[in-house]
């Protein structure tokens, strides 16, 4: 049996551009995977956001030094296609009965395709928003499963005014996503606006039942001498059955020298 | 003591929403921001065991017992802090974000939000133009005793004050700002460091949305219950 909990999938990404992928997501995930760093495909930062990953493939210059950031195309004038990036990567997984897999991404900058081993699902827009696809049906049956993710840009990245300025033109306050990548006083405008798997990508394994956003809040009487932890949780079952199932909370503090008390 | 454990059946397909009974605790160790004392972390597991299958998931966090209450002063329409009811002096820093490409590592935050504590600090106002701020920053606020004042993705300059005069209404989509504030309220709320929401930055956000956040962040009706039974708003965390 696989074991329950979560795997953070930070390494082994490849990226390229959109524009330079003549293939599919369906036939990157099945019959055309990329096998390595053939042009246009790239090693990729993930979590990371496309400007991060081209820095690191010293595709552009690194736009912290001197004024290297001007050398760099606004999307304004590239357009969103030329930011819209593939990232690519493979990780292992097999299931044992009655077992269930999520593909976690806890923050995209603006919105993406993923597809895993030939499936589409989407990934709606929203840079400060989590997304879990409970993949289990499309595992691929040797385990080994291939996953690639289509991220696109904000909606509006807006067009950086000469003069510069506090959030350039403000197209950026249209979207719900960060201000400060059109530029301000301190900060010089992020050419690619941060598009990307700008947080932690992972997948967790559990049985029939997955604990979901649990909220912790304490009380406090007499002095705070009387405390109470009040705990509630959302639970979803993922079988076709009713479970009949035991929730355990425990609570322990760690002592001095890594002593514990339950 | 701390232990519990709580029988249920789930329809398939269903999901449900469940609440221990209260957990007592006597004299617990409280979680004080830096300068105050210590940053008392307890270790809160909760796993689900299925009939015929054995564990299923489980989740894990460390908790801080403290109360945060803030509060303008009608004297200097400054807004007042208390922890665990203890007035506190706030010497906080600005915070936009660890890294401009958002190349993000605990190292980094870990490093970034020691030195604050190190300067003396006691509170970190993340700006409303910059990011709601990850669980790994808050994760190091909590040990370093660094509470956090958490801004939503609204600036004077770009949502009506700025230069051009712009987007007056914020963003376009409202219902999406409030699924995006919903999630992220879930993704942090049980920091102990997290000491305020702010609906934006020199700028109140637009009535639909600033009433939302307003409601939706207010102490839970489950906690209502206990006013009745007499206690004041003033020992409810």
């Amino acid at each position: 049996m696989a074991e329950i909990g979560k795997t953070v999938l930070d390494s082994g990404w490849l990226a390229a551009r959109s524009t330079e992928v003549h293939l599919s997501g369906t036939q990157l995930t099945t019959t055309h995977s990329p096998s390595g760093l053939d042009k246009p495909w790239m090693e990729a930062a993930v979590p990371g956001t496309v400007l991060g990953t081209l820095v690191k493939n010293k595709a552009v210059p690194d736009p912290f030094y001197g004024l290297e950031n001007e050398a760099i195309i606004d999307i304004a004038d590239s357009g969103r296609e030329y930011y819209t990036f593939w990232f690519f990567t493979t990780f292992q997984c097999k299931l044992s009965a009655n077992q269930h897999l999520d593909l976690n991404f806890r923050g995209i900058n603006y919105s993406a395709e993923v597809y895993l081993n030939g499936n589409k699902k989407i990934l709606p827009k929203g840079m400060f928003r989590r997304h879990s696809l409970d993949v289990t049906d499309i595992l691929h049956p040797d385990g080994q499963n291939l996953l690639a993710v289509l991220v696109h840009p904000p909606d509006h990245p807006g067009t950086i005014p000469p003069e510069g300025g506090q959030g350039g033109d403000h197209e950026i306050g249209k979207d719900v996503a960060t201000q400060y990548v059109e530029g301000w006083d301190w900060m010089a405008p992020i050419r690619d606006r941060n598009t990307g798997i700008w947080d932690e990508v992972s997948i967790s394994i559990t049985g029939p039942v997955k604990i979901i956003d649990p909220h912790l809040v304490s009380t406090f009487f007499d002095g705070y001498k009387r405390v109470y932890l009040h705990t509630t949780t959302e639970l979803e079952n993922k079988s076709s059955s009713v479970v009949e199932c035991d929730l355990n909370i425990q609570v322990t503090s760690e002592l001095e020298g890594g002593v514990c008390i339950v | 003591e701390h232990l519990q454990t709580q029988h249920l059946s789930i329809p398939s397909g269903k999901r449900v929403q469940h609440t221990f009974p209260q957990l007592f605790f006597y004299k617990p160790n409280l979680w004080w921001p830096n300068g105050m004392g210590k940053q008392a972390l307890y270790h809160v597991t909760i796993t689900v065991d299925v009939k015929g299958h054995g564990e299923s998931d489980s989740w894990s966090h460390m908790y801080g017992f403290r109360k945060i209450e803030s509060y303008i002063d009608s004297a200097t329409g400054g807004r007042l802090f208390k922890v665990n009811g203890q007035p506190i002096f706030i010497r906080g820093g600005n915070w936009i974000l660890s890294d401009g490409l958002l190349r993000l590592s605990k190292k980094r935050y870990k490093t970034d939000i020691k030195f604050h504590a190190d300067m003396n600090f006691n509170m970190i106002r993340c700006w409303g133009g910059g990011l709601a701020e990850r669980p790994e920053f808050y994760h190091y606020c909590d040990i370093y005793g660094l509470l956090v004042w958490q801004e939503f993705w609204i600036t004077g300059d770009v949502d009506g004050r700025g230069v051009p005069v712009s987007n007056p209404n914020g963003p376009l989509d409202h219902d999406l700002f409030m699924l995006c504030a919903r999630d992220t309220v879930k993704l942090l709320r049980n920091h102990p460091s997290l000491a305020l929401w702010v609906g934006g930055n020199e700028q109140v956000p637009p009535p639909d949305i600033n009433n939302a956040l307003k409601d939706e962040l207010k102490l839970h009706p489950h906690f209502e219950s206990l006013h009745n039974t007499g206690k004041t708003v003033q020992e409810l965390s």
